[in-house]
């Protein structure tokens, strides 16, 4: 038995058309995009606030329409994970 | 040591705004060795920071002393603390403070200021460690008292996979070191580590990081002791792109938190047992800057070591800022002492005669050793990566207390081929087993040449999973020895609980991480009179010092004579006329010879460090001067030459490689802005710039990551290696790896479950969840099931009604079908046949009514503790044992 993860709804997604096709992808299926993951170049991050923000299951919905967009490579939806100070 | 005569600077009063400022001067005083580092500092904890004082059992301390007599004080080098943030403002590190070091994750913003509500002083303490600010009337000293220090604020909020990966990677051009103090829960039976991202930030950060030469990323190796936790299953500590940091007392023993694994490399002191031991002094979080509360005397952990260790790695930086990511743990390995340790059991001497240890790693921290060793370094050759086959047999683990499987397999260490490991750094182990409880399970590594380490210790809280999914275990006890050899695998049911069925062994796999030269070589500089510069001799690391020695005597590397050995320094001649003159005087050769020069030329090159381009001629006033001669190289430029043959030219038509003029840069270099061949990254076969993210393709037995646009030897975790192009190919999402294609997932990520290569969140329809988290299917008269069998239905496919676990097309007699739940559920009393809870026949002795339930005939149907009332057999009152009515 696992716990059951807690995710976002945000969406980590890789574009390696880089930030405008990001842009565009995101404007597409109405995320908000919050920019480039850290160092990681073509990662982006997204979020849709029609979504709940904390949710026992993955959106299976956004999960289609990143699988089916054709410039998305990889996407992971977010969750939680569990971190303590040491 | 200082003369407080000596100096004087502009310290801020306490009441100054504490804003960020340029960085001001670097407060050292001169120094003054003999003099007691108490009588140094002013600062008034400075006394309760025994660690750094010799105020640890028997006078130990971490040896800062020399290292800060050297003048290293962590000048220019950057430090960020992940964490909860840190108080910008706090008047011991405000001065130190860089606001291109720190980030807010959590609020989305520039400002790490932690949120004031009692709890978020953990980064800010840390932070003092590595940087408080020193000579000032506030708290103690930080171990790299000039360092910038920043602070990224993202535990205070939901920590997911996006938010660790922009943490590790935040602006890593500018930061040095990253310290995170931090991880997955140390209760005992978690097993968790970076995602994708965050893994992808690793490899960027110690690819690309630094300018190449590779992020720092120093961890607090845990503190899950109490719950006998093991650190090798946090995969923050247990990667190797981590510096591990255990604790030590001020005793000199085990701390109580302490978890021990294979994967620390060495410890700093930190608190113990209160009462006996003291705990960290730093500075402390108060938004409200009341004096009284701006320190602490009680920070405490793991966490408290990794920041000190990550001071110390400042202060060798400092020393030699060119350090790479492996040099650094290098250092490490080599200067750590388990001397002061040494009450302590469980110290081995492995196989190159280094004592190390399951506590403590490599020993307690030295850092007048680290920046010793630093000053003398060089670079250690390119790492190499060797995997050994994947070993499949399923082997079974049998359920006997205290039963041992063992298993081996003989490696070469890749000899004879560019992946080739004769002298180890980290070793992974990555198995795949199943076994119930897993907590109960011991795992050894033993290596050829005789080490034993411990890859998981039992974890007695660790009952209810079963499995280990290609779980690398990484082992840093066999650093120095040879690869090539037999190593053997013990799998050991060596915990206490009761064990009902046999486990399997089901794949392991070792990746051995290394080098294939000697990558130890220290460098005395050697002033060059002809060349007017420092040139580095390596000189092969002293034999008779066991301290550092690591083994493999008298097979030493002296630095090759590559072609590029020495760039920077290279002896331009003839770019500058004095140069040119010099080079005449010293080697007695003629005056230059010279072309004609083009109208218009000009000379502009005059220093060695700016080398000749092709635009760049010589000097008009030598044209007049000098003989002028026709037969230089094609590739000389018009300044013409000293002779014969492309090595002659004064300047370049187009590119020098060492001193041979050149019409293009060769495989394995690129031209620099002053048209010298510099040699690409070693990774790179093409590229645009030094660097490991300049590659434009990859070097031979090179793969190129497509989505970080590095070149590596083997793909990374999540990634799969398309052999067709040579590149490495992430996983599709939720593969924690995948094989042949980015959609034919191998494992997935750790809270999902695999189906036909696929990873879900839950099995889809008609499948269910195995205990090694597969979808298998279930009988086919099942939608949901528990199982494959025929009777393990929890649910039935339309059309079908579930009777004590199986489905069937019709209901037996006493049951009625419920097509909505698709159940048979029992008829009401009476019922012979029945419609859900309608009676469409009855027993004997009962007739339907008009309600559609059965009633009895007769009131002898009625039990001794029911009335009989309008053909229903009621209960009686509870206080009654019999009764004629209801009260």
């Amino acid at each position: 038995p696992r716990s059951t993860p807690i995710f976002t709804n945000q969406f980590a997604v890789h574009v390696p058309d880089g930030p405008d096709a990001a842009a565009e992808i995101a404007a597409k299926y109405g995320f908000d995009n919050y920019g480039q993951i850290g160092a990681l170049k073509e990662y982006f991050l997204f979020a849709d606030k029609r979504l709940h923000k904390r949710s026992l299951s993955s959106s299976e919905s956004h999960h289609k329409t990143l699988r089916d967009e054709p410039r998305v490579r990889w996407f992971q939806q977010q969750h939680e994970k569990k971190r303590k100070k040491r | 040591d200082f003369m407080p005569s000596s100096f004087s600077f502009d310290y801020p009063t306490f009441f100054d705004e504490f804003g960020p400022r340029p960085r001001q001067t670097t407060y050292h005083r001169q120094r003054n060795r003999g003099v007691p580092l108490q009588n140094l500092f002013t600062d008034p904890l400075f006394k309760e920071q025994w660690y750094l004082n010799g105020g640890a059992k028997d006078g130990y301390d971490m040896n800062l002393g020399p290292a800060w007599q050297k003048g290293y004080t962590g000048k220019s080098v950057v430090v960020s603390i992940l964490d909860d943030g840190i108080q910008t403002n706090h008047p011991d590190l405000a001065l130190n403070y860089d606001h291109q070091a720190s980030t807010d994750i959590n609020d989305n913003d520039n400002d790490p200021m932690p949120r004031d509500n009692g709890d978020n002083k953990h980064g800010t303490r840390c932070a003092g460690e590595v940087a408080a600010v020193a000579f000032n009337q506030y708290c103690g000293v930080g171990v790299a008292y000039n360092a910038s220090i920043g602070g990224v604020r993202m535990l205070d909020g939901p920590v997911n996979d996006a938010v660790e990966a922009r943490a590790l990677g935040l602006n890593p051009d500018h930061i040095d070191i990253y310290s995170a103090s931090w991880g997955p829960e140390d209760d005992g039976k978690t097993v968790d580590g970076p995602g994708p991202l965050a893994r992808r930030a690793f490899i960027y950060g110690v690819t690309s990081g630094r300018k190449g030469k590779g992020s720092i990323f120093v961890w607090a190796s845990g503190n899950g002791g109490r719950h006998t936790d093991s650190c090798n299953c946090d995969g923050y500590t247990n990667s190797i792109f981590t510096l591990s940091i255990s604790s030590a007392t001020q005793g000199g023993y085990k701390p109580w938190y302490l978890e021990e694994c294979s994967s620390t490399l060495a410890s700093t002191y930190s608190s113990g047992t209160p009462g006996n031991d003291k705990s960290v002094a730093t500075v402390d979080m108060d938004a409200k800057l009341r004096p009284d509360h701006i320190c602490t005397v009680e920070h405490t952990g793991t966490s408290a070591s990794a920041p000190l260790a990550a001071g110390i790695a400042a202060l060798a930086l400092e020393a030699n800022p060119s350090l790479t990511w492996r040099d650094m743990q290098y250092l490490v390995v080599l200067t750590s002492r388990s001397t002061p340790l040494e009450k302590e059991s469980g110290w081995i001497l492995n196989g190159v005669k280094r004592k190390v240890s399951h506590k403590f790693g490599y020993g307690l921290m030295d850092a007048g050793a680290m920046v010793n060793l630093a000053e003398q370094w060089t670079n250690v050759p390119p790492q190499h990566i060797c995997k050994s086959d994947e070993i499949n047999e399923e082997r079974r683990i049998d359920p006997t207390y205290g039963y041992t499987l063992s298993v081996y397999m003989d490696v070469t260490g890749c000899a004879g081929s560019v992946n080739e490991v004769r002298f180890l750094e980290h070793v992974q182990c990555k198995v795949s087993l199943r076994f119930f409880p897993r907590g109960n399970l011991r795992l050894l590594l033993t290596s050829p040449m005789g080490t034993t380490s411990t890859l998981l210790f039992e974890r007695p809280r660790d009952v209810l999973s079963s499995s280990f999914d290609d779980w690398p275990f990484l082992s840093v006890h066999f650093w120095g020895e040879k690869a090539d050899g037999r190593w053997t695998l013990q799998v050991n049911n060596a915990g206490n609980r009761h064990v009902n069925s046999p486990g399997i062994l089901k794949k392991w796999q070792l990746i051995f991480y290394g080098t294939a030269t000697n990558p130890i070589r220290i460098r005395t500089r050697q002033f060059n009179p002809v060349h007017s510069s420092y040139a580095s001799v390596h000189y092969p690391y002293p034999v008779d010092d066991d301290q550092l020695a690591l083994g493999h005597r008298g097979d030493v590397d002296f630095f090759p004579s590559s072609t590029f050995q020495g760039y920077q320094g290279y002896p331009y001649v003839g770019a500058a006329s004095n140069v040119q003159a010099s080079v005449a005087t010293l080697d007695g050769s003629s005056a230059p010879i010279l072309t004609n020069r083009l109208p218009g030329d000009t000379s502009s090159s005059s220093s060695f460090d700016s080398p000749p381009s092709s635009s760049q001629v010589g000097d008009e006033s030598l044209d007049t001067a000098r003989k002028i001669l026709h037969d230089c190289d094609p590739q000389c430029d018009p300044q013409g030459c000293y002779g014969k043959g492309p090595t002659q030219c004064i300047a370049c038509k187009n590119y020098r490689l060492d001193n041979t003029c050149v019409s293009q840069c060769p495989p394995r270099s690129f031209p620099n802005q002053g048209g010298v061949c510099w040699p690409c990254h070693e990774s790179c076969e093409i590229c645009a710039g030094a660097g490991q993210d300049s590659c434009l393709s990859c070097a031979p037995a090179h793969l190129r990551v497509t989505d970080l646009a590095v070149c590596l030897q083997q793909c990374p975790e999540g990634y799969y290696e398309n052999t067709e192009n040579s590149t490495c190919v992430p996983c599709e999402a939720n593969c924690a790896s995948c094989q042949d294609r980015p959609d034919k997932c191998t494992s997935c990520e750790h809270h999902l479950v695999m189906y036909e290569n696929k990873c879900y969140a839950a099995c889809p329809l008609y499948t269910y969840e195995t205990q090694d988290y597969n979808c298998a299917p279930c009988h086919s008269t099942c939608e949901t099931c528990n199982g494959t069998a025929e009777n393990q239905c929890i649910s039935c496919r339309p059309g079908l009604f579930s009777l004590n676990g199986a489905c069937r097309a019709s209901c037996p007699i006493g049951y009625g079908a419920d097509k909505k739940r698709r159940e048979c559920v029992p008829c009401p009393p009476g019922c012979a046949t029945c419609d859900m809870s309608t009676c469409r026949s009855c027993d004997d002795g009962w007739s339907l009514n008009e309600e559609g339930l059965c009633a009895p005939e007769h009131r002898d149907r009625c039990k001794t503790t029911e009335f009989y009332e309008n053909g229903h057999c009621k209960q009686c009152h509870a206080s009654c044992k019999t009764c004629a009515g209801p009260g």
